[in-house]
């Protein structure tokens, strides 16, 4: 499974996992090394398709950028549903 | 739209303001919902009609934090608002992060825009991944119609169109890089990436990013006008300048200069010019080439005046050249020039077009 970016610090390696829980439903928790790991790939590879980023799967730069910027945040529309 | 294609059952809409930011004015807060509500009832039959008590369609609140919804805010930055799609209880309800600061004008965050994109919210509206869209998720300060084709197909696909307004003139949608009859406004350098301008975007292109990177010019830049004509950087300086119409802005990096905009004619220029098509700064010379319609002109860096001799014939003095140019740029001996959806490969030394490619291969299409 792939390994951060050398590039990519711990702080940013939360950000990013904080950003895909909240708007890409990542699950919380450890759910086994192999299976968080590869969901984390396939949310990063969603959330790179819809920005229209180079869909790689790694954390690059123009992915963390898209991830600092301010942006609006559809609340869970399940939990009223 | 969210799933299942969420929307209010009858096009009478209400709305409450439970409380209201310290930031603004309370009439200015009024004023900014009424006029995001505007939007969206513009384009459609909907209506919408304030209530000052008991329950609305549409509950706008501001908090910080957790707020009641068990979704909350991250304070300054980062989150700045979000809504539900329509529906009973908390459906259709807008909240605001009072934790940012909320403005009339682009200093901080804008509440008209950011209210305009979460109303879209609580009509049934979800997020577009057009750029140049209001339902893009990102926030991004502009001024003028907010609505793109985007927003407008959405909306009116769940409402129709709105029976006593002619039909609106949306936004057009952002630039697609690899449309093959992409032409381009400008293209400067800046810092070593390559900034090419497109209608209200620009693409970045930065050696170490593998994709060119699509961004609202307003968002970086919210003093530059929307329509770009021509830029070009010169390193020794370190200046970028953007020309649009008669003005011109400078930036240092991704600042702007104090003291502009200024008139191009400051630079020489006679009064009968309007627009500068194309500039490029000559590094081996130091001299920068303004393009006017079927003409060009050089302009000494150094002494900051207009050399004599010109304006010159594109056609004349740059063999197997179109007559007219819309961007350009150097490169180590090399001039491409930019004219329609074709790039024009010049050789400076041996003074001829040495290749043809597509104006959008710059950009890996």
């Amino acid at each position: 499974f792939p390994l951060p970016l050398p590039s990519v610090n711990k702080e940013n390696w939360n950000l990013a996992e904080k950003y895909l829980r909240r708007f890409y439903g990542l699950p919380a928790g450890l759910q086994g090394r192999q299976r968080t790991s590869g969901a984390f790939e396939a949310k990063i590879k969603e959330m790179q398709h819809f920005f229209k980023l180079k869909v790689t799967g790694n954390l690059d730069d123009s992915t963390l950028e898209v991830m600092k910027q301010a942006r609006c945040g559809v609340p869970d529309i399940g939990e009223y549903n | 739209h969210f799933p299942r294609d969420l929307k209010w059952p009858n096009n009478n809409i209400t709305f409450r303001i439970l409380n209201y930011t310290p930031d603004l004015d309370k009439s200015d807060v009024d004023r900014a919902i009424r006029n995001a509500l505007n939007v969206w009832a513009d384009v459609t039959p909907l209506t919408f009609k304030k209530v000052h008590r008991g329950i609305a369609d549409i509950m706008i609140s501001f908090g910080s934090k957790e707020h009641g919804d068990y979704n909350p805010f991250d304070g300054p930055n980062g989150l700045l608002a979000h809504a539900y799609p329509p529906g009973q209880g908390i459906g259709g309800d807008t909240h605001f992060d009072e934790d940012e600061l909320w403005t009339k004008d682009s200093s901080a965050y804008n509440l008209f825009i950011v209210a305009a994109h979460e109303l879209g919210h609580s009509l049934g509206m979800s997020h577009s991944s057009d750029a140049g869209a209001l339902m893009y998720p990102i926030y991004s300060y502009s001024k003028g119609y907010l609505l793109s084709e985007d927003d407008i197909e959405g909306i009116q696909a769940l409402y129709g169109p709105n029976p006593n307004r002619s039909k609106v003139k949306p936004r057009p949608d952002a630039p697609n890089k690899c449309d093959p009859m992409l032409s381009f406004d400008a293209v400067t350098e800046l810092r070593g990436e390559t900034i090419i301008f497109k209608d209200r975007f620009y693409w970045r292109l930065h050696p170490q990013m593998p994709e060119p990177e699509q961004t609202l010019i307003k968002f970086t830049w919210p003093v530059l006008p929307n329509k770009v004509d021509a830029a070009y950087e010169n390193p020794e300086k370190d200046r970028v300048i953007i020309f649009s119409g008669i003005r011109m802005w400078a930036l240092n990096g991704y600042n702007l200069v104090e003291g502009y905009p200024k008139y191009i004619h400051k630079l020489g220029l006679p009064k009968k010019i309007r627009k500068v098509d194309a500039a490029v700064y000559i590094r081996d010379t130091g001299k920068t080439l303004f393009f006017t319609e079927e003409d060009y002109w050089s302009y000494d860096e150094a002494s900051g005046t207009m050399d004599s001799g010109y304006p010159r014939s594109i056609e004349e003095n740059f063999p197997g050249m179109d007559d007219e140019v819309d961007a350009a740029a150097y490169h180590d001996g090399y001039l491409n020039f930019f004219h329609e959806h074709m790039q024009y490969e010049y050789s400076y030394n041996s003074r001829k077009v040495i290749r043809i490619l597509r104006t959008n291969s710059i950009l890996n299409c």
